[in-house]
C-alpha cells in the first residue's frame, strides 16, 4: 500500500489499467500486454477528444503489430507526442518536471511503471477536456481504492502543470 | 465505529476533490 500522497507506479498501473477499460474500446485490454502496442490509448484519446485525434491521426497508428517491439515503439512514441501537444496545443498547458514515460520499457518489455506513467497522461487529458464531466463522473463511480489511485495521479500532475 | 467514520471521510475526500476537477475551468486559451 502507497503512504498517502505518493505513487506506487505498480498500484497506478493496475488501476489506470482498470480505467482505461471503463472507455468501452474496441481493441482488447485487459492486462498490461493489451496495452503496449498503443492501439488501445490510441482508441481511447479518440474518445475523449475525435476532432484532435481524428481518422487521420489514428491512421498512422499501425494495427496487428504483434510481437514486434520496433513497431509498437513506434506507435507509442506517436502517441506520447499526440498527449503532449494535445495538452499545450488544446488543453492550453504544459507538463514540466514530470518523468515522460520511457516508450521503449514498455514497447521492449512491457514495464508496467513506464505504462502507468504513459495512462497518467491520457488520465490527464480525460479530466481536462471538453467532455471531463463524463470522464470523472465514471471515476466517481469506481471502486474507492481505484478513486485514491487515480485521484494522487491527478494531484501528481496537476502539481507540474503550468498554463 | 471508527473505522465507517474513516471510511466516511475518506469518501468525503474523494467526493470534494472530483467535484472541484468537475468545477474547475479548463481548455485552450482560444
Amino acid at each position: 500500500m502507497s503512504r498517502t500522497g505518493t505513487l506506487d507506479r505498480m498500484e497506478l498501473c493496475g488501476s489506470l489499467l482498470t480505467w482505461i477499460q471503463t472507455f468501452g474500446v474496441e481493441a482488447p485490454c485487459k492486462t498490461v500486454d493489451d496495452l503496449t502496442s498503443g492501439i488501445v490509448m490510441a482508441q481511447a484519446l479518440q474518445k475523449i477528444d475525435i476532432v484532435y485525434f481524428s481518422d487521420a491521426w489514428i491512421g498512422r497508428i499501425k494495427p496487428d503489430v504483434g510481437d514486434n517491439w520496433r513497431l509498437k515503439i513506434s506507435n507509442l512514441k506517436k502517441i506520447l507526442k499526440g498527449v503532449l501537444d494535445y495538452n499545450q496545443e488544446i488543453l492550453g498547458q504544459h507538463i514540466n518536471d514530470f518523468t515522460l514515460p520511457d516508450v521503449n520499457l514498455i514497447g521492449e518489455h512491457s514495464d508496467p511503471a513506464e505504462l502507468g506513467r504513459m495512462l497518467q497522461l491520457i488520465l490527464g487529458c480525460a479530466v481536462n477536456c471538453e467532455q471531463k464531466q463524463e470522464y470523472i463522473q465514471t471515476i466517481m463511480m469506481m471502486e474507492e481504492s481505484v478513486q485514491h489511485v487515480v485521484m494522487t495521479a491527478i494531484q501528481e500532475l496537476m502539481s507540474k502543470e503550468t498554463p | 465505529d471508527p473505522n465507517m467514520k474513516a471510511g466516511a471521510a475518506s469518501e468525503g475526500v474523494l467526493a470534494n476533490f472530483f467535484n472541484s476537477l468537475l468545477s474547475k475551468k479548463t481548455g485552450s486559451p482560444g
